[in-house]
């Protein structure tokens, strides 16, 4: 299964 | 107050067309840094961040800084209307909710202004920590773009490895499976025609062919194009825009569970 986590998975929101 | 004034006008009439497909509104931010935007596409996958620096421009004025949030798609309804050899003039008023393109044709026998409303929106920024990549692919950007046109009419995801081989983007899909490896080449009549790999570590990643190829509509902005990868990690692409900053996008990679 691959899966397309979001960018704020990765990186803090402001 | 705020008056840009951009010689090369046919520059920011292709930073529009790079970005207005994968964005629809976008807070412009203006200060003693240079006129940036960050802004994420709607399924949240992709972020693009633009920086043109005070120098790039003929005249940056700006007296504090000014967010202005534009819908992408009329911005660049208005920037067809000039000429890719205008010089280009955004103007503001102190809490005016309207922006002023002004276009002079490069003779100065036609000057055109457009008017077009702001609107307000809440954007959150990201935070992006400095990294170190894995591996840095810097290839001549067309080079790039046709690769990710090919592949996306065979498979919709594009798997992105850099070994000591070079760099390998495959994809899969019904009707079979494409590689394309390309090797480090610096033995080329111009420097923007080199394929270089700086490689710490090797690297494959995951991504959507439909984001790549989107992103790749940045490519008449730059002659070359840097990948930035890391294992786990958003890629970063930069198109550099001469002497005035960069266009860059982060994707987020697929993860396999």
């Amino acid at each position: 299964l691959i899966l397309q986590p979001c960018l704020m998975c990765f990186y803090p929101l402001y | 107050m705020l008056e840009l004034r951009l010689v090369q006008g046919g520059l920011l009439k292709k930073v529009l067309e790079s970005i207005k497909d994968l964005v629809n509104d976008a807070n412009f931010d203006c200060s003693a840094t240079g006129f940036s935007l960050q802004a994420m596409d709607s399924s949240q996958v992709a972020v693009v961040a633009l920086l043109l620096r005070p120098e790039g421009f003929e005249r940056y004025w700006c007296d504090r800084n000014i967010s202005m949030g534009m819908n992408l798609n009329n911005m660049a309804k208005m920037l067809k209307c000039a000429g890719n050899d205008d010089i280009i003039t955004l103007k503001a008023e102190d809490g005016s909710d309207t922006v002023t393109f002004m276009f002079e044709s490069p003779t100065q026998d036609k000057i055109a202004d457009f008017e077009m409303k702001l609107m307000d929106i809440n954007s959150e920024r990201l935070g992006f920590p400095e990294a170190d990549y894995h591996a840095i692919v810097r290839m001549p950007s067309s080079e790039f773009a046709r690769i990710c046109k090919d592949l996306s009419s065979i498979g919709n995801t594009v798997v992105i490895s850099v070994t000591k081989e070079g760099v390998r983007f495959s994809t899969r899909g019904d009707i079979g499976t494409a590689n394309v490896v390309c090797r480090q080449n610096t033995a080329v009549d111009k420097p923007e025609e080199a394929t270089i790999i700086e490689m710490n570590e090797p690297v494959s990643l995951t991504f959507g062919l439909r984001y790549m190829n989107s992103l790749t509509k940045a490519t008449p902005l730059s002659n070359t194009v840097t990948l930035s990868l890391s294992s786990g990690l958003p890629a970063v692409v930069e198109y550099r825009i001469a002497e005035m900053g960069y266009i860059r996008f982060y994707l987020a990679p697929k993860i396999e569970e």
